[in-house]
This record gives C-alpha cells, sequence and structure tokens, in this order.
C-alpha cells in the first residue's frame, strides 16, 4: 500500500541524500506519512533530518543482519509525518557480515513487506553512492526509482550503466520496478554546462526526464549543519521551493498510478 | 622508486578524479614520469585524459584478476609523460570476481611491486566513493594518501570514519602508509560555510590540512567534455593555478623525504 521509492545514482555528491530529505519531508509536509530508511554507511540522510549520531540504536545494519523490525528501528523525528530508520558506519561491513547468504540481496525487501505497523503512504531509501549490496537491495525492496543527476559531464558518464542496472533488476528479481524519473539537480543558470547536459537528457531519455530542476542553491547545502531539512531551514529560497514542486510531480505521478 | 599515491575520500564527488587527474598532468608537466591508475568503475579519470572507452583494452580489472601487468595496462596519452591505466564498467564485479580469494587486497600492490617495466616517479591511483575492495587495494598499494574534502558539510561526516581506516590499514597490511594531507576543495569565496569547513578542518587536523586549497572553479568542470585536464583546457583558470601549486607541494613534501 506505500509507494517505495529508491533514490539512487553510482556517481557521487549528485543530490541523492539532499533529495531523499527533502522530498521525504515535503511529502510528510503534504499530509503523507513517510518513512526515510538511510542505506547509506555514511549517514548523511539521518543527519540531515536532526539524528545525531547517539541516538541511532537500531539501524539498517540490524534490519538487514539481525531481523529488527522496521517498526522497532523506525525513529520519530522532529517533524511531523516523518520518521527515520538511522544509519550507522557499521554499515559498511554489509557486504562481508551478509557473505554469500542466498537471500542476501532480498533482506530489504522481506522487512518492509513483512512489516504491517508504519502503514506509511511513502518509504524512501537513500542509497550510497556504488551499484552495491546495499543498492541492489534498494532496487529490490523499491517499486519507483528517482535518479538525481548533477548537470555536470562526469555524472553522464555513468547514467547508462545504472539505467542497464536498473533494467536487469526489473527482468530478475523485481519486474515492477519503474522509473519515477531522472532528477537534473544543481542546474547552475550562470554557467552553459549545466544546459548542455540538460539538453543532452532530454535529448537522450525524453519523457524520463522529471520537469522539475533543482537549482544550485547554497541554502541546501547550509542546512544539514542546523540538522534541518533545507525545506524547513529556508523554505523561500529557490532549492526548496524546487523540492516541494518535485513533492507535487511525485504526488501527481504516483496517486493516479 | 616510484611515489605512490592514493586519492581517496567514500564521500561522494568531493573531487577525487579532478585531483588525480589535475595533480597527475601538472607533475607530467614538471618533467616527472608519471601512471595514473583509475580504480573506479566509471571510469572518469580515464575520460577526463582523453581516453574513449573504445579504446580501453586492458584494464584495471584485467590486471586485478587475470594478471596483467601493469606494463601490459598502462596506455599512453596525448600528454608526454603521463601513461594511464583505464577502467571499464566490469570493474564494479570485482567484489563478486575476487571472492574470498586470501590475497584478494594486495592484488594492487603485487602488479606495482612485480612490474619493472615503468620506472615511474609518481603512482596516483583515483579511488570510488567508497570504502571498498578497491579501496582497500589502493590503500595497500600505496605509500602516501591525499584526501579530497569538499568545503560542506556533509563532507566532514565520513572524514574521522576514513582516517580510522587508513589507522586500521597501516596498523594491519601497510606500516608505510602516511596521509600526504586533506585537499580542500570546491572552496567557494562567495559563501561563508566553505570558510566555517576549512576553519572547522584546520582546528581540528592542523597540519594535515594541505596549503593549496582549490577554489570552486566551473572550468574544472568544463574541462572533462573536451576530453582535456582542467590545466591544459584552461592553464590560466583559478582552478588550474591551484593545482599547478598542489603540485609543488606535493614535489616538496614528497621529494625532501
Ligand atoms: N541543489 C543544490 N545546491 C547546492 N548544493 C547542493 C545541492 N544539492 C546538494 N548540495 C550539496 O552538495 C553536496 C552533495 O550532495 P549530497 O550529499 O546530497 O549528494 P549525494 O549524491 O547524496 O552524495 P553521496 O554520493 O556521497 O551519497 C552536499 O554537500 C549537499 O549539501
Ligand atoms: N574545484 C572544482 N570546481 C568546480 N567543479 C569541480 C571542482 N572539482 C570538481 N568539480 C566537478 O564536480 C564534480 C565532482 O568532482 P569529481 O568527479 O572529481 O569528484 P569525485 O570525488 O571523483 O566523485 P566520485 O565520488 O563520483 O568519484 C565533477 O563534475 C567535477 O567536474
Ligand atoms: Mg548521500
Ligand atoms: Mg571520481
Amino acid at each position: 500500500r506505500s509507494v517505495k521509492i529508491a533514490i539512487t545514482n553510482q556517481k557521487g555528491g549528485v543530490g541523492k541524500t539532499t533529495t531523499a530529505i527533502n522530498l521525504a519531508t515535503s511529502l510528510a509536509g503534504r499530509g503523507k506519512k513517510v518513512l526515510m530508511i538511510d542505506a547509506d554507511p555514511q549517514g548523511n540522510a539521518s543527519t540531515g533530518v536532526g539524528i545525531g549520531r547517539a541516538d541511532r540504536e537500531i539501524s539498517v545494519h540490524d534490519v538487514l543482519l539481525s531481523d529488527a523490525t522496521l517498526t522497532a528501528a523506525a525513529m520519530s523525528t522532529s517533524l511531523a509525518n516523518l520518521s527515520v530508520v538511522s544509519a550507522k558506519p557499521d554499515l559498511s561491513s554489509i557486504d562481508i557480515d551478509l557473505g554469500s547468504q542466498r537471500d542476501r540481496f532480498l533482506r530489504l525487501k522481506r522487512a518492509i513487506d513483512s512489516d504491517s505497523g508504519g502503514d506509511y503512504d511513502y518509504i524512501l531509501i537513500d542509497c550510497p553512492p556504488s551499484l552495491n549490496l546495499l543498492t541492489v537491495n534498494a532496487l529490490t525492496a523499491a517499486d519507483q526509482v528517482i535518479v538525481p543527476l548533477q548537470c555536470e559531464f562526469f555524472a553522464l558518464e555513468g547514467l547508462s550503466q545504472l539505467l542497464g542496472s536498473i533494467r536487469e533488476i526489473r527482468n530478475s528479481v523485481n519486474p515492477d520496478l519503474k522509473i519515477l524519473g531522472v532528477l537534473l539537480t544543481m542546474f547552475d543558470t550562470r554557467n552553459r554546462l549545466s544546459d548542455q547536459v540538460a539538453q543532452d537528457v532530454r535529448a537522450n531519455l525524453g519523457a524520463l526526464v522529471l520537469k522539475t530542476v533543482i537549482p544550485r542553491n547554497v541554502r541546501l547545502s547550509e542546512a544539514p549543519s542546523h540538522g534541518l531539512p533545507g525545506v524547513i531551514y529556508d523554505p523561500r529560497s529557490s532549492g526548496s521551493i524546487a523540492y516541494q514542486k518535485l513533492a507535487d510531480e511525485v504526488l501527481h505521478s504516483t496517486q493516479t498510478r
């Protein structure tokens, strides 16, 4: 009954965490019950919504490895309607911990599907910058994918490999997996490189590119140092307005299915 | 006889590849014989020095998995004194390919140490955004580490974990591993967040922070779309001048040892 969205791109620093935090918060602000799962050992998504390192008791690592339920791991935040399953650095050893267990790619899906406690409208999963076990778990558990794409040349390089991996997951473990869209991020109106990349991506991917474009906006990068999502820290900034629009676009695209 | 430098940070998008490319090119421009090893499946470092996807025959994957020598894998570039061992997307399956082979962390070190062909003054290794098998191979093979650190709040989060991992490698497989320095990147004089992060890092790490600071400079991000390093594409840009300075600082710090 929940819409499960993985936010992923193996290219680093493209705005995955910033998208997860601000989209989750904007959806929660529209009255939707949201769970954000931080599947990155760096734990930036947990920090970005104000969950301190010391408060992270039951984490994603416990859900994947020792069958802690999602309900047990979910923590409420200072934001109404938003809960988080946090990440700790121990998550970086998950590949070794799960070793070659046959169901190691299905752990997150099992945890989400077997948990009746939450009744969430949306579950967002923030992924690490890699096509590893954690990202595969997220793509197997999700029914939609958002691919943040920084408007820079290097970011284009990995896109076809990522779309290929998504296709492989769809053809094997998760036939329902759809691409909700490619989200252009850190679009800088002052430099023509952003325009070139945006035109290039639209020419190649057409309607897969979401209408909403996130501008480069320093208020978004200042917000985490205050433990707040950008859309709360400075709701009238250009970055926040864009993420609110993204929430509307996601609501429209997922509610009408 | 070569100085072997790993360029690593598990945080994504902090300027690892841009540093590898521009430092390698600047050192080569000063008459040093340089080999850059692209240990990231995205292959951005290979692209950034103009090596097309189709030209990448023997890659890092072959060196790690099937004992291809470094000499066989090294390709010359259009830049004098600079050779590259390129990366292809097949590298992303290296964890699975090497499985639980006992020496899987030593493969790159063995390949570098056993190769008498190159006689390089400097070997630079560009790492992926993760503390995985590839990064551990690079940290085991290297004798120095440069940690690019983006002047943003999230980038600070992962620093202590990374420094911890480097210490672990030094205490186990590579006692000679030293931190050459933490390099502040994408420093934006227009916003105070950069200053705050820089002050914070200097207060915590003191002399570990390199004197050279790389400014945010759009010419550096435009260069890869022309298949050229920034220091060649626009040598007088603020980013290029900073990387030339970095080369001087690295020469000074590694030659006088
Ligand atoms: N639209 C934006 N404008 C300005 N800064 C941004 C924007 N989006 C993200 N940032 C900043 O850029 C950096 C990278 O963003 P973020 O950490 O969200 O990317 P990521 O893809 O999650 O990175 P990683 O690959 O390490 O997980 C962060 O410091 C963030 O605050
Ligand atoms: N000083 C700079 N000023 C402006 N843009 C920069 C600078 N350094 C790097 N960039 C751009 O920022 C993006 C991220 O840099 P880069 O790809 O080098 O980081 P990385 O750490 O190698 O990323 P990954 O974690 O994906 O390997 C690239 O598009 C690059 O062109
Ligand atoms: Mg992130
Ligand atoms: Mg890189």
